[in-house]
């Protein structure tokens, strides 16, 4: 929590305009920082966390509910869950199943429960809440396009691209992004971040766009937590 | 859907501006000049932060009887007629290790909002200011006791708002086609409902909702800064923000030093 509470007392800076990605090289460092917990969960339960956030990428309503108490419970607050109470069955699950991997139960009485300390960390609370509150801020087409993005499994393509690019704003283009098709997908989830990416030859160039807002940032770190929780040991 | 056709209003008209999107249809009548409206911060810096109505009035939370009566100014805002759609076609074709996925998807989706003319109502802020001078807010109110206990949060009192005139359409249409073929279950973009293998599938949706007159689509606060004593003062620049004022918890001095500053004590202090 070093990081936003440092970010929280200081001024937050914009992200300049029409600049090179690599204004945010440093903040994808603290990222990778923050989804450490991902990192050092048991492949199989990582797996499974995984395929949870995979699946709430796909319904914006099951995301809002999920962000939601994992705030409350980030704050240290009795979550509230008139809202998990009004999503349909499947829905419902999928929120359930969620909290279950991360190590909160919802089934008796409605109420979220601690499960035991085995199951249970604090840090994989908050990194799971940093991942979807950043996701929460995407739109229904950018949340599209990022899911597809974990079904093609370019996810890690992208995240690489995101760590190499230089001070000028230059990345190379790995397999499989060198791909057009693919690359195409990359080049408009990027659009809808507010990054431009410029593909010539090999190589690729990363800007923020025009009015950028945090939309860069927010991209970063929803790639940079989905690679964590899609790496194999 | 409302929600939707409300946030690509105000994206329209007031990108960056100081307008907040109705959310519920259902908070419309809540939503009257000088009402309060708690601001929510977030937890992380980028976050939106999160405007919840109240039934409550300004007056509502101040002590004494005499109530503050909002003077409104109503002038016509603009017509609006907005369509919002695209069309999205696909074929994905791509070598994952020893699988070979490939995925096409067609869908389309278009949301109408034809609000038709609408009206802005405006607070006449001198006149608030003018009223709220020498006034002090109930700090023992429940609805500011529990507010205050929240750090996070913020009073904010509803300045202007932008309505409807007369009924009005939003419609949606959503038009989704998708095949998959792979050795893998994938979802096709877009598509909610699971897929079999080198399956097809097709989902239609269309919705139509009637607002009524003065359905509020989008409104702007004035923060406050409260003091612990009650005293409040209207945040009206754009980088001035609201809050509760910390309160302060007097240290405990030694009876000795006490003595030295202030004279010799009728009472010891009690320990905190």
């Amino acid at each position: 929590g070093g990081w936003i509470q440092r970010k929280r007392s200081e001024d937050v800076r914009n992200i300049p305009s029409e600049a090179p990605l690599s204004v945010l090289k440093q903040d994808l460092e603290e990222f990778k920082t923050q989804f450490k917990p991902f990192a050092e969960m048991p492949e199989d339960k990582r797996s499974a966390l995984f395929k949870m956030v995979n699946k709430v990428l796909y319904d914006k309503a099951v995301l809002i509910v999920v962000e939601n108490v994992l705030e409350q419970l980030s704050s240290g607050d009795k979550p509230d869950l008139t809202e998990l109470e009004e999503l349909n069955p499947s829905q419902k699950a999928c929120v359930t199943a969620l909290l279950q991997a991360i190590g909160y139960s919802c089934e008796k009485e409605s109420k979220v429960m601690e499960m035991d300390s085995l199951h249970r960390s604090p840090c994989l609370l908050t990194a799971t809440h940093f991942l979807t509150s950043a996701m929460q801020e995407m739109s229904n087409s950018c949340l599209s396009e990022l899911a597809s993005c974990c079904d093609l499994q370019i996810i890690h393509a992208l995240c690489s691209l995101l760590s190499s690019i230089t001070a000028e704003g230059n990345s190379s283009l790995e397999t499989p992004l060198i791909e057009e098709k693919t690359f195409h997908i990359a080049e408009h989830l990027f659009a809808l971040s507010n990054i431009n990416l410029q593909k010539d030859q090999s190589a690729v160039r990363a800007t923020t766009g025009k009015q950028p807002g945090f939309l860069p940032l927010i991209l970063c770190i929803a790639v940079s937590g989905l690679a964590t929780l899609s790496e194999s040991h | 859907m409302f929600a939707k056709a409300t946030s690509n209003f105000v994206k329209q008209i007031d990108s960056d501006g100081e307008l907040i999107p109705v959310a519920r249809l259902n908070d419309s009548d809540k939503l009257q000049p000088l009402c309060l409206v708690i601001k929510r911060k977030r937890f992380w810096f980028w976050q939106k932060p999160k405007y919840i109505s109240s039934p409550f009035t300004l007056s509502d939370v101040l002590t004494g009887d005499k109530p503050i009566k909002p003077v409104v100014v109503d002038s016509d805002f603009l017509k609006y007629e907005g369509t919002f759609g695209d069309i999205i076609g696909g074929n994905v074709e791509t070598e994952v290790g020893n699988l070979n996925i490939s995925m096409e998807g067609k869908g389309s989706s278009k949301l109408q909002s034809s609000f038709g003319d609408l009206r802005k109502q405006e607070v006449d802020v001198l006149h608030l200011l003018q009223d709220s001078e020498e006034r002090v807010i109930n700090m023992d109110h429940p609805f500011v006791q529990q507010t205050r206990e929240r750090p996070n949060e913020v009073f904010g009192v509803l300045k202007e708002k932008v309505i409807t005139t007369q009924k009005c359409l939003i419609s949606e249409q959503v038009q989704e086609e998708g095949q998959c073929g792979s050795m893998l279950g994938l979802r096709a973009k877009r598509i909610k409902v699971s897929v079999q293998e080198n399956g097809n599938m097709q989902k239609d949706s269309s919705v139509v909702l009637e607002i009524p007159p003065e359905t509020v689509l989008a409104y702007s606060i004035i923060e406050l800064s409260i003091k612990t004593d009650g005293q409040y003062e209207l945040c009206l620049l754009p980088d001035k923000c609201g809050g509760f004022e910390a309160e302060t918890r007097k240290k405990p001095v030694s009876p000795e030093l006490q003595s030295l500053v202030d004279g010799p004590m009728d009472e010891p202090m009690e320990p905190d």
